[in-house]
């Protein structure tokens, strides 16, 4: 059997959350890198690069 | 692959054999830590170019919904789970949505999520790492995106960019304020593979975004494309055909669907008349 390559289309996955006593207006944006490290392990990719403004972070993943 | 984190909203988008959905479980409970509750979900694929390499509880469409259904919380009752076919075999839609019925959806915005194949040759090399290059992989993501143009599709975006070793590349673009794009190619032949996606609101210059997104497909000039768009109106599906049938490309068939939570998803695939 003939070795596949790597697959390119993804999954997208998108949450919307809502909160009537927020912790802060930064809300997810303050969820820690160790916490988010554990979220992506279960997924099974790593952050490589990352960029912010005052509106969301970005982060690029492997894979 | 990306991750978009807003105050209250988490967008992650991977490839490969990737375990997605397990991301839900972790991702409910952090924001439960902040006062936050989860009130809608939308998971959205193509399909598989190596199906059977996908791992649970990817195996198939049917089992990540059972697996959707089962972690998702009960307030988000409103559930649709719909695969929209095309014309060309493998290039289907695959969309599930669950969102809670006492919080509105922000009708104003739109998402456009491009999938290509059957990438350019000359262009997909672009993607390619020198063998003798002694670039670390963000110094190689920049001259990617400066080689390719992928700088121009937006201008003024902020790009942060990466290089795959030995080929591959992935990069998040920010702009006006709060808008976010993203580029991901795996550029190998026999499965070349591009994407790109990017978010707007009704309210925007249509011509403008007629523009970004005919400057991403000629990246690429890929044989074949499908464009997902997520959006209350009409006006932007059909500017995605405007957009693109003058590059080339004839379009081979056409899908909508309401979903709960979401609104109105057309899915277009295109081929290109040169093919």
């Amino acid at each position: 059997m003939a070795v596949p390559g790597f697959e390119g289309f993804e999954k997208r996955l998108e949450l919307h959350f809502f909160g009537d006593d927020p912790v802060s207006d930064m809300g997810l944006r303050l969820i820690n890198m160790e916490s988010l490290e554990k979220v992506l392990n279960a997924v099974q990719c790593t952050v490589v690069s990352s960029v912010g403004n005052q509106f969301f972070d970005a982060y690029v993943l492997s894979e | 692959s990306s991750l978009f984190i807003y105050p209250t909203k988490i967008i992650i988008k991977t490839c490969g054999t990737t375990q997605l959905l397990k991301s839900i479980r972790p991702l409910i409970h952090y924001a439960f830590n902040l006062g936050l509750t989860l009130c809608s979900c939308r998971y959205t694929r193509g399909s598989f170019i190596f199906p059977k390499s996908q791992p649970s509880p990817h195996s198939s469409f049917k089992e990540e919904v059972i697996y959707l259904e089962e972690t998702l919380p009960s307030n988000l009752c409103y559930r649709k789970a719909s695969v929209m076919l095309s014309k060309l075999s493998n290039h289907n839609w695959h969309v599930f949505t669950a969102g809670d019925q006492e919080i509105p959806i922000d009708q104003t915005l739109f998402t456009i999520e491009v999938c290509m194949t059957e990438l350019d040759r000359v262009l997909a090399r672009k993607f390619f790492r020198r063998p003798d290059d002694d670039k670390n992989s963000d110094a190689a993501g920049q001259e990617m995106t400066e080689l390719t143009g992928i700088d121009n599709i937006i201008p003024g975006a902020i790009i942060c960019d990466f290089g795959f070793d030995p080929c591959g590349y992935s990069m998040n673009g920010i702009h006006d304020g709060d808008r976010y794009s993203t580029i991901h190619v795996t550029p190998e032949d026999g499965f070349s593979y591009a994407s790109f996606e990017c978010v707007g609101s009704i309210y925007d210059d249509m011509d403008e975004f007629s523009e970004t997104l005919k400057k991403a497909v000629q990246v690429f000039r890929p044989a074949t494309l499908s464009v997902s768009t997520t959006s209350s109106s009409h006006e932007v599906w059909t500017r995605v055909a405007n957009a693109i049938e003058p590059l080339g490309f004839k379009c081979r068939s056409f899908a909508v669907d309401e979903f709960p939570a979401a609104g109105s998803v057309v899915f277009q695939t295109f081929t290109s008349r040169r093919k």
